[in-house]
């Protein structure tokens, strides 16, 4: 079982539609997949047509209680996706977990007391750098980092890595990171300059795939499935199925 | 003084670039403007060149000292921006602030005890609802929600309203709402669509102006100046300038 984490705490530079759509894309090459949403907003749980709002037993319980994964974890209808959903009630994590010990750990433990066997676990975090994605960094193999063509997106990836850097020193666990260029349009030469700076901060650990800016993207979250489940034949589909078939590759140099 | 927030708890859908570039639009109409950054990631600093790690006294001990705003404004060199900064120990207030009486007052007090005179004050705020966006809130006249052509986004917008007049009801503060569309690029359906429930939600309430997706606005935050002074001609400049007259326009009805 792999565990990815979808990371970055810049907002808005596609965390969720990256989450969303591996997902529904490694599904699509029939791998048992579970999303795990860890962001209060449950934008990913929103974008799989389930509504926080509605969101009794989820994520909060999970990271707080002695609530199992199992328990939360719905169905996301029109795909086979399983979603351990969040609702805003997770903003609260932080407080309630301020003083526990091993509370970076909460959520690998849940995790490895699962007795369901997924082939991924694919984790989305919020826009920040608290303890809800100190959480999905210590439960992962592979943090994806989606990096968007911005200057802002660029400089955050400095800071990023330099936490990780320290809480693998400090915890003894080895994340592997992966960059993700995110709502590429490549006509301008702004955007190459990112790419380039991109691929020196993670020293090549980049994947080969840019997602293309992309409308449908956006339509499908509308529609509350994934792009692969929306138009598999759009540019977005293609981009998100080679970005599978690229952490497929690295199953087997593992 | 004109109090003006920037605020939508959706990450990446304009806010930073909307706070700077009407601070610079407004300055080049000679109107004297201070920006207040109140977002722990300091991008509205970072825009205007005044990078948060070489922030030592900033909005954070404003909000949790006795410290004056006008004890950390800095000039932006360039333009003639003043800017009250932040750096990431701003992410502290929230639990600093936790237990204190009128805590979401904080912001309006010392902007009401400063000395010197703005025309206009743009605050700055995070991708979030905590006490940093409700200090934004509890302190404008205004609050201009950028909203991107998105789901998340629009969805995020119904929430931020039932809050704001929560707030509202609660504080007896009556703030002023108003929409801005952002990274608009008009040929889809999608779009406009999205323009239209808009509309709707904001009861007309809504910016003439739709600011269009202009690659030169991102490369003018990585040179550290807003678009008027970066390239006065461009789609962004002229966009930003026209959301200017509008908030300028707003002042004689006020
Ligand atoms: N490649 C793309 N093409 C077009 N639109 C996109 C693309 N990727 C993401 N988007 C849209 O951009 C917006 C931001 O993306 P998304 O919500 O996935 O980012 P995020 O990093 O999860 O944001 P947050 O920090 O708020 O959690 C969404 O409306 C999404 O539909
Ligand atoms: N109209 C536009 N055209 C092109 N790029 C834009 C436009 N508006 C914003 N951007 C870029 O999109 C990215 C996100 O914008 P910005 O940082 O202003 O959003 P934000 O809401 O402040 O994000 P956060 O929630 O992280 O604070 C930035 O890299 C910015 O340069
Ligand atoms: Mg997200
Ligand atoms: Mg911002």
């Amino acid at each position: 079982m792999r565990v990815i984490s979808v990371i970055n705490q810049k907002g808005g530079c596609g965390k969720t539609t990256t989450a969303i759509n591996l997902c529904g894309c490694l599904s699509q090459l029939n791998r048992r997949v579970l999303l795990v949403d860890l962001d209060p907003q449950g934008h990913a749980s929103l974008g799989l047509n389930l509504n926080p709002e509605d969101v009794r037993c989820g994520m909060t319980e999970v990271m707080t209680q002695s609530t199992g994964l199992e328990e939360v974890i719905r169905v996301a209808d029109g795909t086979n996706l399983d979603v351990a959903p969040a609702n805003i009630t997770l903003s609260t994590v932080e407080q309630l977990l301020a003083d526990a010990a091993g509370k970076e750990g909460r959520l690998l433990n849940k995790i490895e007391g699962m007795q369901r066997n997924y082939d991924y676990v694919i984790i989305d975090s919020p826009p920040s750098l608290g303890i809800l994605t100190f959480n999905a960094l210590r439960a992962s193999d592979l943090s994806i980092v989606p990096i968007d063509m911005g200057f802002f997106s660029l400089h955050g990836v400095t800071k990023l890595i330099e936490i990780i850097d320290l809480v693998s020193r400090h915890t003894g666990h080895k994340v592997q990171l992966r960059a993700l260029a995110t709502m590429v349009s490549l006509r301008t030469r702004f955007t190459r300059e990112v790419l380039e700076e991109i691929r020196q901060h993670f020293e090549g650990n980049v994947f080969r795939t840019l997602i293309r800016n992309n409308v449908r993207l956006r339509e499908a979250t509308s529609h509350g499935v994934p792009i692969s489940h929306y138009d598999r034949r759009s540019a977005g589909a293609n981009d998100y199925r080679a970005v599978a078939e690229e952490v497929l590759a690295m199953e087997v140099s593992a």
